[in-house]
This record gives C-alpha cells, structure tokens and sequence, in this order.
C-alpha cells in the first residue's frame, strides 16, 4: 500500500481545506520561508499519532488550529485525513481506500478515525506499525541535521544505544 | 546488553560507511568506539576521510563537511528499520552545489523502493521530484500550487 | 547604568526595525524589553510582522524566518560600531531564492561605504562580487582562482 | 584607507604562499565544502589579532600551521600578511602601502610586524582601531546566525548591555 493523499483542514496555516496529492515515488514541496512547508510536516507527524505537541512546534494541542487575525472567525477544530491506496490488501481493512483521520478541539482533545469510523490512537498505531513500518524515525525534520551536527560523542554512543 | 549493542553498533558503522561514501565521492568515514572494552563508558567517535583528505575526527571539518557526515549518520541509523515513507524537512542547507545533487540522487534511490517527501529550498533536489508543489502563503493562509516540471536544457 | 543600557536598546532596536524592514519586503519588527520598569530583571524580546502577517515573538516563526531576523539582529548590533571592514561567513543558508537577493542588495549597500567580504555558496550573492574568488583543494592544499563575473541573459 | 590584499603562508590548509587582492567595495568568495573559505575569514582574524585559537576552530595556535600528511615537510610557522593601501594617509604609518604580518611557530608564540618592522600586539590594536574601526564585532563567523536563532531572551539582553 501507499500513501495517496493528504488533506488539512484548520491545521496551522491551512485554515482551508488543502489537498496534497502524493507520489508513489519521490514528492517534492518548495516554497519561500514561512510559506507552510514544515507545517505540512507537522500535520504528517500530526495524523500518525505523534504524541508531543512541541515536536509539532505547538506549546498545546490547540495551537495546532489554525490562529488568524483577519475577522473571519476561526476554526474549532484541526483536522488532519490521510489517504492510502490499500489495492494490493498490505493494510489489514477490507477496503480499496484507507484514510486515516486525526481531529483536534479547543481542548486539545484528539480523535482518530479509521476510515470515518471512529477508533483508538493504538489501533491506529498497530495498524501502521503492521502494514507501514512508520516510525518517528523516518523523519528528518528541520534542524535535526544541525542538531546531529551539535551532538558530542556520548549522544551517540546513547541514541545507538537506544535503537539497540 | 553489550552484544545488543556491538551488533547494532556495527550495522550502524556499516550504514554510516555505505551513505558516506555515497555523498562524498571518493571518502570514507567509520565510527569508532572511544572505549572498545565498555562502549558504555565512552562515546561513539566519526572518524571521516573526505575525497582525497586525511582521515580526521568530525570536530575539525568544516561546516558543510559535518552537515554531510551528520545526514550520513542520522541515515544510517534510519537504515536499521525498513520503513515505507521517509519525510526530510530542509536536510541540504549548508551543502554546495556539488554535494546537493548527490543528495538528489540517494534520495531517488531510496523513492525507489519506498515513498519519500522531501522539502527543500534548492533546485536541484526539485528537480529530480515525480510530483513537485509549490507552498503559498497569502494574508496568513496557506495554499498548495502544482508546479509542472518542465525539462530544460539538453538530455 | 539603566540609562547607558536604554540608550543602546533604544538605537539597537531602531537599527533593527530598519534593517528587517529591507530584508523582509512589507515587514516590521522590534525589540521588546520583558521588563520595562527594570530591563536588568527581564529580557529582550524580538517581535516581528513578517510582510502580511500578524505581528508574534521570533520563537514561533519559521526556520527561515528566525533566520533572517537574527541575521537582521546581528547587523543591528553592528551598526552600533562603525566599522572600515565586514566580514560575513555564510549568513544565507536558511533563506529562500527572494530573500537572498535581497541579503545582496543589502550586502552591497554596506560596501559602497566600507570594505565587505562574504563567503557564500549561493549564486545570487556572487553574482553581485566586485571581485569573485573561488577557493579550490587538491591533495589537502587550498587554493584561489581568480572567477571572471559574466554577464548573463539580459540586462 | 583599504585592505588591498591578503596572503596567506603556511596557514591552515593553505600550505603555500597564497595571494588574495581585495576589492574596494564588495568581495565575494565561493567555492566546495572543505575547500578552505572559512579558513580565509580565520587567517583575517588572526592577522587582526584575535587571541583566541578557538574561534579560529585550532585547539592551540600552532595548529593554524599547516599539517599535511603528503611527505613534503610541514612548514615551521604560520603567516598572515594584510596589506593597506595607505594613499590617503588615514593609517598613521608614513608609507603609501601599510603591511600587518602575524607569524606564530609551533610552540603557539606569535610575532607581529608592521612593514616588516616588529611591534607588539598592542601597537597594530592601536593603530587598526584609530584609522579602521576594526573590531571583532564586523565579522559574522559560520555559524553566529544559528547561535543566535537558538539564543534565548536573556542573552540577548546581556549581548545589549555588553554593547552599552
Ligand atoms: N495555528 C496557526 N495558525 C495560523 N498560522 C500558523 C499557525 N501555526 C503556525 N502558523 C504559521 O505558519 C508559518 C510557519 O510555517 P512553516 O514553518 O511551515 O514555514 P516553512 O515554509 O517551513 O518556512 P521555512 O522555509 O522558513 O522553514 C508561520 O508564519 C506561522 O506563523
Ligand atoms: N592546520 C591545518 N592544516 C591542514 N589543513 C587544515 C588545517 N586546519 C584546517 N584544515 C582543513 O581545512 C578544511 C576546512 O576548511 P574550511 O573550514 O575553510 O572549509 P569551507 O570552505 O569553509 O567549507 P564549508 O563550505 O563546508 O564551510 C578542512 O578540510 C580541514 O581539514
Ligand atoms: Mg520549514
Ligand atoms: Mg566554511
């Protein structure tokens, strides 16, 4: 299977509903400086179940939503969907489509749903850990280079340590 | 727990040597244990031989040098779990004109057998994308574009 | 010593609205002291509008932002010296292809007054060089060629 | 007056006597990683007479010499020369051109001379400071941009009142 499509809606910069399609391959996003780029990072950390907000560069949950000062009012929720395209059957669902969804409130409240079915944070978790071997380690995120760069001998020797 | 740890010590040093000698032709690096009898009482050193350079410990490269061997690193510990989508955010900046499109390549390889998103501010890794988008941002909101790509130049 | 300290702050951050102001088309910034009444027990907070934006502290901005407002910061507290040299060592890595011409416009505005040197790997920033040098490395030595600045396309 | 040139002999990689000119206005110095850039910007500092090895990234000054592991024997000392083109008599020095030359041997000593002559370190701060404003606060070294994106608001409060 394969990841075919990511959907924001009310996350961080994208107060509309954004669709981003994927490539089976290589897919490419560029853009000027705080144009949103890294935001769309977040919001696929966000829907894989990411626990820390910070990581997502949000003091709490709700700031993931989207914040603007035009008048318009804002929204109440963040939402993040994504698509897979499960033809060959790898995800354990008996459907052609996958779409995972993960939803937050003014709380800090998430919701996750398996194919608009609403389900638990582990499920999801188990299902991708299953069928897509996604981890937080296939992520390189911005500054994680320079941060690797800072990193003196005895980090290593710990973060080998902790993959063993 | 040290033989968990020799083990996967080793793969990663093995990883961390393939990667390296990928994006810096001509170069090799290892890591090195600073105390082979407890690793747990020393670190883990990289030693690294840019093309054509003596072999030298991480710390006294230059900027651009520790950038490359530092993705070489975090990708080979990446290596130890196959994993069907790889994200990179901005992973090129400090690299010249000459490593960045070795960087393009590696990261065509690996969409070969799995799905990578990569954002990047640099052409040439644009370039090289199956599907490339542009991010907009208009009075505090973003907005996504498809960007075509178009071939330009000889082939 | 409170009034030695406001009376930098004060021309520190008039400096640094200016100088964001050229580098980020349509933006505005200042420095905000987290404690007016004693600046000693607080500190200083950089609050920017990045053009078209809504005006938030440094820390909540984008990688390339936060880039471009400590640079903008680090020229700020230049201007407090006048000084017959420059020297700049690679302070583009994080900007976009619109903001680095505009570092350059910047870059050459210092040097029709004082001597600038700028080590980059960014086309944009050679391209406006009074003079060009490339550095190269054979076997552990450096080297300097001398680069002729052409003019391409149209003017 | 203006720096017309830079040399460089035994410096840091570069192991051979090595001519820079320098514009009037604006010079732009490109070229690979780990080609010897920063380098060039270390051999300004230190011909300027900055006294700590360590923003030169050398642990102690008789690194900055040259060591090559290609056979040649390594030279015995490091030499940064920066010339002045003093036709406007603004450095008081009663020649038309003005030289600063730093040497420093392998047990880390350094010697200044100006237009040969030598002087202490002193004499050049002094002189470098009435007629070019020279100060370790017009160089931004590799790296000081991201130092100070990670600075919090308290150092940046004290780098202000370091100023005043
Ligand atoms: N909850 C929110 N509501 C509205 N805007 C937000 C929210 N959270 C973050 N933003 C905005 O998103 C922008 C940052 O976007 P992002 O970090 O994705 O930029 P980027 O394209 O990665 O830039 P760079 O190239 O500099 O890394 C900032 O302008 C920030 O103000
Ligand atoms: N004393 C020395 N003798 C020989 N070579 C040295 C010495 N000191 C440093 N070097 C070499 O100089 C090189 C670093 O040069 P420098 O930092 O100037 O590179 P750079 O061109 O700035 O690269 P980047 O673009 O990555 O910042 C390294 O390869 C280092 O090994
Ligand atoms: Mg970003
Ligand atoms: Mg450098």
């Amino acid at each position: 299977p394969y990841a075919s499509k990511i959907e924001l809606r009310g996350f961080k910069s994208f107060r509309d509903k954004t669709e981003i399609p994927l490539s089976r391959g290589l897919t490419v996003i560029g853009g000027p400086n705080g144009s949103g780029k890294s935001n769309i990072v977040d919001a696929l950390c966000f829907v894989l179940g990411w626990m820390s907000a910070k990581t997502m560069r949000a003091e709490r949950f709700s700031d993931l939503i989207f914040k603007g000062g035009d008048g318009r009012r804002s929204p109440r929720f963040a939402e993040v969907s994504l698509y897979f395209n499960n033809e060959d059957g790898g995800i354990e669902v008996d459907s052609k489509t996958v779409v995972i969804t993960r939803t937050v409130d003014e709380e800090g409240k998430s919701v996750y749903r398996l194919n608009r079915r609403r389900v638990s944070r582990q499920d999801i978790v188990d299902l991708l850990g299953k069928s897509l071997s996604l981890g937080e380690y296939n992520f390189i995120l911005q500054g994680d280079v320079e941060h690797f760069v800072r990193m003196d001998s005895i980090d290593r020797r710990k973060i080998i340590d902790e993959l063993a | 727990k040290k033989d968990a740890f020799m083990r996967t010590f080793e793969e990663v040093s093995r990883n961390f040597g393939e990667i390296f000698r990928e994006l810096s032709p001509g170069g090799e690096a290892r890591l090195v244990l600073e105390c082979e009898s407890n690793p747990f009482e020393g670190g883990v050193e990289i030693e690294a031989r840019p093309g054509g350079k003596e072999i030298r410990r991480v710390e006294s490269m230059s900027g651009g040098e520790k950038s490359l061997t530092a993705l070489a690193f975090i990708l080979a510990l990446q290596k130890m779990r196959s994993a069907s989508l790889y994200v990179f955010d901005e992973i090129d900046a400090h690299l010249d004109d000459e490593k960045v499109p070795r960087v393009a390549r590696l990261i065509k390889k690996y969409s070969q057998n799995s799905q990578v998103i990569v954002v990047t501010l640099k052409d040439s890794i644009m370039s090289v994308a199956d599907r490339l988008f542009g991010v907009t941002m208009k009075d505090g909101v973003s907005g996504i574009v498809s960007l075509e790509l178009a071939e330009y130049g000889g082939d």
